[in-house]
């Protein structure tokens, strides 16, 4: 049965939607079928994939308010072996409609249960924040993977951020662990990365993925063409960088 | 009385904690007395004006949740002419604990109303979402202030965004109106940058700033040192495009 990934940092702009669409990719170009599961209300990853507005009728949402079947809202991409369940607007209300009910932090983990087997990887891209739409998605998650933008304000983060994990792990579910933490827009031109990046490692040692994704532009640009950056640019320093993370992946998964 | 501005964009990462420090800086050395308040749980503006995390016993978290008088929360910056209420990690529960209670849109508005006479300008760092400390400050403000990194994704929620400012002002404020739209993180190497800018001022035309904030390291270091950029290295790029942006904005409230 698939094994599910949350893709999960409250800090904002540190490359979670960037992660989630190019690490989907690569997965399914090293031959895994994978779902990518758009919990953000902004649903960037969503648009990334070329999923216009027009397209999100059936989305997360009515699968998270109204228990609407996941397959009615699962979607073919561009991409072939990746399938995907799209965000809507109206997301941003469901903390608000949901907040007070039962079983409000489990929603997305019984629907991601129903359709688990078809999958090799679900992967779910997580809004800036840790509220009730990361909290389902933590406990619908067998681990989470935190990319860490190799900047100041990113590294503030991380403690509480870990501990936001463990938390879930204690109260909702005992089975999460911490996939890794994954370095990124690392810009060797500057000494703030390598800062950033010594200390990470030395912090967290092996936690620490060995694939570091680089900053390069050809990453910022594939999002406006509906592309994973190795289907925009295959050749560039960030898709090689995605497609190493992949490999990586499945091997410690011992699944390569 | 303060004019009062909040920073303000539900994407993560696109300047707003940054602007906020600059910004600030920028009008207090342009003789101005300013009054920062941390709405973000991340507390990264209070981190980047080096308000350690034992100094924030006090925060805009007692002040919305239990009625503190906000005169108990103003602290002095190592910034000659600004002040700050910091932030704490608990607000993030904020949301939670004041949200089904009556008022619970103008605590910050009122809260400020009793400080208003001491300070030029009030200027307030959101979260990177459209929840209930963004809200708060909406209500709370005169105007609101929109960093846009000149990137794809960015460029996508804009338009959500002004929407919701325009909800605000139809709901809960009236008198709010946008300040502009800022650019920043301009990378003249990139052609990614010129497009989102040239996107966005055929669309907005005399709303956007004149002053581009370049993506310059130096910004990205300072708060690693406890000072807004200005101080931290008064003659990099980034410093001289803040000061600008401080004497463009007095210039707009004819108050150079
Ligand atoms: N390695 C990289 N090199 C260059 N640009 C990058 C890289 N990774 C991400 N970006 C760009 O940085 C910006 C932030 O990335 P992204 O939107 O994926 O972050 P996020 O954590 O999902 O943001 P949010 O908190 O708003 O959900 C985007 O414009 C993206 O295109
Ligand atoms: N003009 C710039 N040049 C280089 N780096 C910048 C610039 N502006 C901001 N940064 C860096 O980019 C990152 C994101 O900026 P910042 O944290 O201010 O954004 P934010 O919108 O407040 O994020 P959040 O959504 O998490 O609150 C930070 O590491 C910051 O130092
Ligand atoms: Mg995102
Ligand atoms: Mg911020």
């Amino acid at each position: 049965t698939a094994r599910i990934i949350a893709i999960v940092n409250q800090k904002g702009g540190v490359g979670k939607t960037t992660t989630t669409i190019n690490l989907a990719a690569a997965l399914t170009l090293h031959g895994k079928k994978v779902l990518l599961v758009d919990m953000d209300p902004q649903g960037n990853a969503s648009t990334g994939l070329a999923i216009s507005r027009k397209l999100r009728g059936i989305s997360i949402y009515d699968v998270l308010t109204d228990g609407t079947d996941i397959d009615e809202a699962i979607q073919p991409t561009g991409v072939e072996g990746l399938q995907i369940v799209p965000s809507h607007i109206d997301l941003s209300a469901a903390e608000l409609e949901i907040g007070q009910q039962a079983g409000r932090t489990t929603r997305l983990k019984e629907a991601l249960a129903k359709v688990a087997d078809k999958y090799d990887y679900i992967l779910i891209d997580c809004p800036p924040a840790l509220g009730l739409l990361t909290v389902n998605s933590l406990a619908a998650a067998s681990s989470a993977l935190v990319p860490l933008q190799c900047e100041f304000y990113a590294l503030e983060g991380l403690s509480q951020l870990l501990k936001t994990v463990e938390m879930a792990k204690s109260s909702i579910n005992p089975k999460l662990v911490i996939e890794g933490v994954m370095l990124t827009m690392y810009d060797k031109r500057n000494r703030l990365s390598s800062q950033v990046a010594e200390d990470v490692k030395k912090h967290l040692g092996r936690a620490v993925f060995k694939t570091i994704i680089p900053r390069n532009v050809r990453i910022a640009e594939a999002p406006s063409f509906g592309q994973p950056v190795m289907l925009y640019d295959p050749q560039c320093a960030g898709a090689t960088a995605y497609m190493a993370l992949g490999k990586e992946l499945l091997n410690r998964h011992n699944r390569s």
